[in-house]
């Protein structure tokens, strides 16, 4: 059985609104040590990779491994009906092909139950995990979400170039072209502010503005975002959470 | 003109 206790709604809220637009269903792994999913998206572009370890939880248990195929629409539907700060439960028996999801309200004596049909879906999991790293740039998440709009007015490509000190991003397209450069920076006072790159090789990379704006629909998830970039590589973009991670893997855009 | 590729060129399964 599966029982898992979130503190406040508005995590897993946030945790499906940031994929419900890039992967229509997906499978919950649930062992006894948290819940991962990895889903790709239509076009193979796009990858998301979530664990939620069993600490982000006020309460966890899975007495035996189970995968719980899931339409994100519908589940982001019926987590739409609790308010965020309601704890949370989900919770399937061993066999399940509903998974019950429950409200509590926290002033109000009030409980409220749904039940969600449960998929049977068929997925390969993709190898990501050995994958190594020229450069790592560390930003504010809203920052980033920001250059990405930004650059996205401009053309359907982002260009990302690093060097030791600083890292562009730039859109060229048919009204103009754009460029914000970003270096690293400390702030003590507001350490959520800082910036940081780290540089093994220099990096040119392009990648699909319009994946890019379905990776910014994490930005609520965390105040930064880690992106770690390899020549020739897939770029992958992480919001930490409390406990665990949200990330993205995007295949790169190539001359023709 | 830029051409996306996909992560099967990257990833094999596992």
């Amino acid at each position: 059985m599966l029982e898992g206790k979130f503190e406040e709604a508005s995590l897993l809220k946030k945790i499906v609104e940031a994929m419900k637009d890039c992967v229509s269903s997906c499978n919950f792994n649930c062992t006894e040590n948290g819940i991962s999913v990895q889903a790709v998206d239509n076009s193979r572009v796009l990858l998301i990779s979530l664990l939620i370890e069993k600490d982000t939880f006020e309460e966890y248990r899975c007495d035996r491994n189970i995968t719980l195929g899931i339409g994100l629409g519908s589940f982001s539907k019926i987590i739409g009906n609790g308010a965020n700060s309601d704890y949370l439960t989900i919770q399937a028996e061993d066999d399940a092909d509903t998974l019950g999801i429950i409200f509590e309200d926290k002033v109000k004596d009030k409980i409220s139950e749904y039940n969600l049909k449960l998929l049977d879906i068929d997925a390969d999991l993709l190898e990501v995990d050995a994958m190594e790293t020229d450069a790592t740039i560390t930003l504010p998440s809203a920052d980033f979400a920001k250059i990405c709009k930004d650059m996205k007015t401009l053309s359907e490509s982002l260009q990302i170039t690093v060097t030791k000190d600083s890292a562009k991003f730039q859109s060229a397209g048919e009204i103009g072209s754009g460029s914000v450069v970003i270096k690293p920076k400390t702030d003590i006072d507001h350490p959520e502010e800082s910036i940081t790159i780290s540089l093994d090789k220099p990096i040119d990379l392009s990648f699909g503005s319009k994946y890019l704006s379905d990776i910014i629909k994490a930005t609520s998830l965390s105040q930064k975002v880690t992106i770690k970039l390899t020549e020739d590589s897939p770029g992958v973009f992480e919001y930490k959470l409390p406990s665990g991670y949200l990330r993205f893997y995007l295949a790169p855009k190539f001359d023709e | 003109k830029k051409a996306q590729s996909t992560l099967m060129s990257f990833f094999g399964k596992k």
